[in-house]
């Protein structure tokens, strides 16, 4: 549960990744 | 360890796993002091489960009105309630079908709404979970292909191919990428 | 119990010539051939088509080049290449020389001389060849004895010159007996002189100085000396290198890092060039290098480069060429690491980085444009009404246009930035499948191997359709010996040539990496296979797809070289039949280009 948890909230940072990248 | 929070600190050498650790150690801690039910089982809470339903349901009502904004609303908000309010021992099969679930009407909204990066985010975390399945790339082709990203969407829909060869929708989306590709590429 | 030392120097100088001629003759061997024959074979040039690319882009980039970097490459090269003054060379001619003398040596010692002279040579006494008849050495004999014989003597000789003369008619007919006689004869065969076995002494081949009372206390020091701090020394020195480096040459504490970075990988994290970047400034190899600088400074070194900027504190140019010029190892060790952890996105992020770093071009949607000479990237930036991203695309305008677009007035500039876009390699796939040598499908528990042909075209030309080339021109030879070695195909192309790569540290060939990974599981299977042969020779082909508009009268399969990938599996191919996916992605190190990334269906059947 902790696991889902953290990869659900890494999604803002990971959105963030992929506009800088592209 | 601070005894009036309750809560564990790193020291500054921490790596990056005790840190993780510590967090989950924490959340735990959080949630058990309030928990008043000396017998408490991995049964999900009824009332949340309520909550969060009522939500989803509101959610997938506007949607049916075509009230798309807030259908996402609600159902982002579901999801988010779910996330926060429930307890960590609570069944984890039972807590990832349920978000899977969500997140797949999610993401559709998404799609209509043109939020594509959002909806490819929410695709990711779907995999991510084990969700591999046709369907998924089918989206997943569309919202990249949508972003420009044609080499990826290329690449998602040949592994969606590899999973369901005969599946139509995958085949019209990879003519659509080798069309595009090949106006790219000059 | 006594030993007898080489008190005249008779013996030793052979034994040292020996010596020396079993170690002079192979080397000189092995250096002339390196002298004469390596270039050519190094260079690969041995292939018009690739001679033409690597001439057009040698000269390109040799003008790119600015001068610290044109220092550093011929510093470089010159400690590398330095083919008539290497330590081998001079060794060698020492050797020969030091041969030279002790043959002058031993002709000039009497000691020598005066044994030879004992060797007993029937032949020389009678005055024959050794190949003489019997006919002829009785002929001979007959006339020397006759001249020698000792009642034929003249009375006037003294009793010397008697006595010499007799002495000689004894060993003339010694000779004779030696050559006809049966028993002599055996006699000379055996014991080398035909009165049977003369003396024969046993020593040791050392010169007596070297044991002599006042020198043997330095002998025994010299041996001391030898093996017990040189040769220590010498083996741990060795054994030290030997395990510090793993098998890909990269560092063990590198290795390790790497390792440790890959396995604590979280997938929530989106790789990034930044991240490979920041796992390299940790290498171990740096800090050898440069002990006093920090992995914070190689970070920013590596970003410097990239981004061809001058942020970093350290002012030396050099620093930053050797950190450049050592990524090559660190993220071929990286990427294979990395495909032994089975993780493809950080495989395919770590040939990213190496194009990034190779051509000094950072990861942008323009990168492919990016990386040729001469480009104004505010004016491209600004410019583009339609979205240009690829060499393709961008071959699709006039050149007038293009120059407009990459924002390059002077003709001769335009020139050279299409000759390098125009000779950038592309790869297009032909066929793809899993074949079996020998059979004509993949049985269960076979071993397959994934056979691709491909199609190497520049940017400039036109798409040619794989449907266009006849089945004919892709077939693979089917004899024995290739079905022994299907993978020796590859050996037959021409090694690459070297890049256009002016901000690379040295001179550097293109390679073409393969990764296989499942498609089921999306992870990677094996280890890399880095394909270093392939001939270029279409990108020499006039095809421009602005001239060309039909391809039914304008083009010629037969023209084309189709050029071939095998790719061997780790694995048998599985126990039950049925269809199994796999992808296979092929990335140029050098150049920001279209790479293959295409799935290939293993179908097991009965």
């Amino acid at each position: 549960n902790q696991a889902l948890s953290r990869r659900y909230n890494s999604i803002f940072k990971r959105k963030e990744v992929c506009i800088k990248e592209w | 360890y601070d005894v009036n929070s309750k809560r564990l600190k790193c020291t500054d050498e921490a790596d990056e796993n005790l840190q993780t650790n510590v967090d989950q150690v924490n959340s735990l801690t959080a949630a058990l002091i309030p928990e008043t039910n000396p017998n408490f089982t991995p049964q999900p809470h009824e009332d949340i489960s309520k909550l969060v339903k009522n939500l989803f349901d509101s959610g997938l009502k506007n949607a049916k009105q075509n009230k798309f904004p807030e259908a996402l609303k609600n159902v982002s908000l579901a999801i988010e309630m779910a996330q926060r309010k429930r307890a960590p021992w609570e069944a984890f099969a039972v807590q990832l079908q349920e978000l899977q679930f969500m997140l797949r009407h999610k993401i559709d909204l998404l799609l209509v709404l043109g939020k594509y990066l959002d909806a490819l985010q929410d695709l990711d975390m779907l995999l991510n979970t084990g969700l591999v399945q046709p369907e998924v790339f089918i989206r997943k082709t569309d919202a990249l292909l949508k972003l420009g990203r044609l080499d990826q969407a290329r690449i998602e829909c040949e592994r969606g191919l590899s999973l369901q060869p005969q599946n139509t929708k995958l085949k019209a989306l990879n003519l659509e990428c080798a069309r595009r590709l090949a106006d790219f590429n000059g | 119990q006594s030993y007898e030392y080489d008190e005249s120097s008779e013996t030793w100088p052979f034994f040292l010539l020996t010596l020396l001629f079993m170690v002079l003759v192979p080397l000189t061997v092995s250096q002339a051939s390196r002298l004469f024959f390596g270039q050519a074979v190094e260079n690969g040039e041995e292939n018009n088509g690739q001679r033409q690319v690597q001439k057009a882009l040698a000269r390109i980039d040799d003008e790119m080049m600015d001068e610290e970097m044109r220092t550093f490459r011929q510093a470089y090269q010159k400690s590398k290449k330095s083919k008539i003054w290497s330590k081998r060379n001079v060794m060698v001619v020492v050797g020969w020389a030091l041969f030279a003398a002790l043959v002058q040596r031993i002709r000039n010692s009497e000691a020598i001389e005066a044994s030879a002279i004992g060797v007993f040579d029937p032949y020389a006494l009678l005055g024959v060849t050794a190949s003489a008849s019997d006919r002829d050495i009785k002929s001979a004999y007959r006339k020397l004895s006759v001249k020698f014989h000792p009642d034929k003597l003249a009375k006037s000789l003294s009793s010397e010159e008697r006595a010499r003369i007799e002495e000689m008619y004894v060993q003339i007919s010694k000779a004779y007996e030696a050559l006809t006689d049966e028993i002599t004869k055996a006699n000379y065969l055996t014991y080398g002189h035909p009165d049977g076995p003369q003396t024969v002494s046993h020593g040791i081949a050392i010169p007596s100085f070297l044991v002599d009372r006042a020198a043997s206390p330095v002998v025994v020091l010299a041996y001391l000396v030898l093996l017990s701090i040189v040769l220590p020394y010498l083996v741990s020195k060795w054994w030290s290198r030997t395990r510090s480096f793993t098998k890909k040459g990269i560092h063990v504490k590198t290795a390790s890092h790497f390792v440790d970075r890959l396995v604590n990988y979280k997938p929530s994290e989106i790789v990034t060039v930044d991240l490979i970047v920041k796992w390299l400034s940790d290498a171990e190899e740096f800090k050898i290098l440069f002990p006093q600088l920090t992995s914070a400074d190689f970070e920013q070194l590596i970003h410097d480069h990239i981004n061809r900027a001058e942020n970093s504190t350290i002012k030396d140019k050099t620093v930053r060429f050797r950190v450049v010029g050592k990524c090559h190892s660190l993220l071929h060790g990286l990427l294979d690491l990395a495909c032994g952890i089975r993780n493809t996105e950080i495989a395919i992020v770590t040939l990213e980085t190496f194009k990034c770093i190779v051509q000094a071009v950072p990861p942008t949607p323009y990168s492919q444009i990016m990386q040729l000479p001469n480009v104004d990237k505010q004016k491209f930036l600004q410019g583009s009404v339609d979205e240009i991203h690829t060499l393709g695309k961008l071959f699709t305008y006039k050149d007038e246009e293009i120059s407009k677009i990459l924002g390059i007035d002077d003709e001769h500039k335009l020139k050279q930035t299409l000759a390098v876009a125009s000779n950038i390699p592309q790869l297009k796939l032909i066929k793809a499948e899993f074949l079996v040598p020998g059979e004509s499908q993949v049985s269960p528990s076979s071993t397959p191997h994934i056979s691709i042909k491909l199609l190497v075209r520049s940017p400039q030309q036109k798409n040619i359709p794989p449907e266009r080339f006849p089945e004919s021109m892709l077939e693979e030879p089917q004899d024995f010996e290739f079905q022994q070695n299907p993978f020796n195909i590859m050996e037959t192309e021409p090694l690459m040539p070297y890049s256009y790569a002016p901000f690379f540290p040295s001179k550097r060939r293109n390679a073409f990496c393969c990764l296989v990974a499942l498609q089921k599981d999306a992870k990677i299977l094996q280890t890399p296979v880095i394909v270093q042969r392939m001939s270029l020779e279409n990108l020499t082909k006039n095809f421009d797809k602005r001239e060309i508009k039909d391809l039914d009268t304008d083009f010629t399969p037969e023209d084309w070289k189709i050029g071939t990938i095998k790719i061997p599996l780790g694995q048998p191919a599985p126990d039950e039949t049925g269809d199994v996916y796999f992808r296979v992605i092929i990335k140029s190190t050098d150049y920001f280009t279209t790479d293959l990334d295409f799935t290939v269906n293993m179908q097991v059947r009965d």
